[in-house]
């Protein structure tokens, strides 16, 4: 070997033509759709960029491999593989299946079917706390804002503009009609949201302290906060205007992993009001911890569904963030959303937005109370 | 798939779960 390698003389060959042109037209095609890196500059502009990992991540058809996934998984499976399917499936990723609503295997006619399973009645308990688990999963990091910057992980924060989205010249944001389209969407009327689900919630557990938080504004004994501020960002994206954040609060995050063999759907984590969502269109990478831990910008990269609103706090927001296996987004309350479609990706930074101040004109948005189902994620 | 929550709260807030925790959906998660 070290003599062949030492000693074999190097011959060039000219490429075929058609091979040749083949490999231009690739080359290009990957310089005009495929730069998948998103950097985010000061002010919370997402733009593309270039960081190695990104762009070899960014080079395989991640989108593409996701839908396939998802049809695979929707194909109906024969009747009598279900039962040893489903339970070799539950032994690898460790399923409880004695907490399914349905317990018969045989009724699931699909591993997307078994996937996004409901779980029964009374099974997870909802505490009686401000603040309570919005699914099952693994808390993957936590803490407070600081400086409009969300941390990933140790050491890697990335912009919490990104991850909401801002509108701005540079930045137009679509706006997209809404309508309830499920006539079994819960539409509360002003009389009707003292008693959600027959749970009595009075205004003040949804909007608090919203009153408190204007009547700040203008207050020469309440320091006022840079335009740059983290709870200013939050506060003037939720609101849509420049509020004034109040003295005794701050801007927290948490960020919870729904492994491969959880319960895949997604509850409210508090009694609030969601006032709009913003969908992104993006990659679909990995978000394991593993992954996590080594890409930047990643849940500013991948497509997500950023619901924004407030609750008796302030500023509330909940971002199911897609990956290459469950890619898709559904959201019980908003029919019309659409994730992981096939097409080109918009501009990374920009999004759809629709609001839902129609489903309570006293409220200008959709309740939630803590506990109650908000859609969840599906294969592909 | 993930799911990041990002809120304003009293500065008192204080957070009962710690990293790499399990949690289910419904469990305490800060008050």
């Amino acid at each position: 070997l070290a003599d062949a390698w030492r000693d074999t003389p190097t011959k060039w060959y000219p490429l075929p033509i058609g091979i040749g042109a083949l490999l231009l037209v690739v080359l290009n095609y990957r310089k005009n759709y495929s730069s998948k890196e998103v950097v985010v500059d000061g002010d919370g502009n997402a733009r593309r960029g270039g960081r190695w990992g990104v762009h070899v991540l960014g080079a395989l058809p991640l989108r593409n491999l996701s839908r396939l996934w998802g049809y695979l998984n929707s194909l109906t499976l024969p009747v009598w593989f279900r039962p040893y399917g489903f339970r070799l499936y539950a032994w690898v990723f460790g399923c409880n299946l004695d907490e399914m609503a349905e317990q018969d295997l045989k009724h699931y006619t699909s591993l997307g079917d078994f996937f996004y399973r409901s779980l029964k009645d009374g099974v997870r308990p909802i505490a009686s706390t401000a603040l309570v688990s919005p699914a099952d999963g693994k808390i993957l990091h936590f803490g407070t804002v600081e400086g409009a910057r969300v941390e990933q992980v140790k050491g890697i924060t990335y912009s919490l503009d990104a991850l909401l989205g801002s509108s701005s010249p540079s930045n137009p944001v679509e706006t997209v009609p809404f309508t309830h389209g499920n006539p079994d969407a819960r539409k509360v009327s002003d009389e009707q949201f003292a008693d959600v689900n027959g749970i009595p919630y009075s205004l003040d557990d949804f909007l608090g302290r919203i009153s408190q938080t204007r009547s700040v504004e203008g207050d020469a004994s309440v320091p006022s906060a840079s335009p740059s501020s983290a709870l200013d960002v939050g506060v003037r994206v939720a609101l849509g205007s420049k509020e004034a954040p109040t003295k005794s609060s701050r801007l927290f995050f948490c960020v919870i992993y729904l492994a491969p063999g959880d319960y895949h759907r997604f509850h409210s984590p508090t009694a609030w009001v969601v006032e709009r969502r913003r969908h992104f269109s993006g990659e679909l990478f990995s978000v394991s911890p593993f992954v996590a831990q080594r890409l930047q910008d990643l849940f500013v990269l991948n497509e997500r569904v950023a619901l924004l609103g407030r609750w008796r706090y302030g500023f509330f927001s909940m971002i199911p963030v897609g990956a290459t296996n469950v890619g898709s987004i559904k959201i019980n309350f908003d029919q019309a959303l659409r994730t992981n479609v096939r097409g080109r990706l918009p501009p990374p930074g920009t999004f759809r937005e629709a609001t839902y101040s129609g489903a309570s004109t006293l409220l200008s948005g959709q309740p939630l109370v803590p506990g109650e189902e908000m859609g969840g994620f599906c294969l592909g | 798939s993930s799911i990041v929550l990002v809120f304003e709260a009293p500065d008192d807030f204080v957070w009962k779960v710690h990293a790499g925790q399990k949690v289910k959906y419904g469990e305490v998660m800060g008050d």
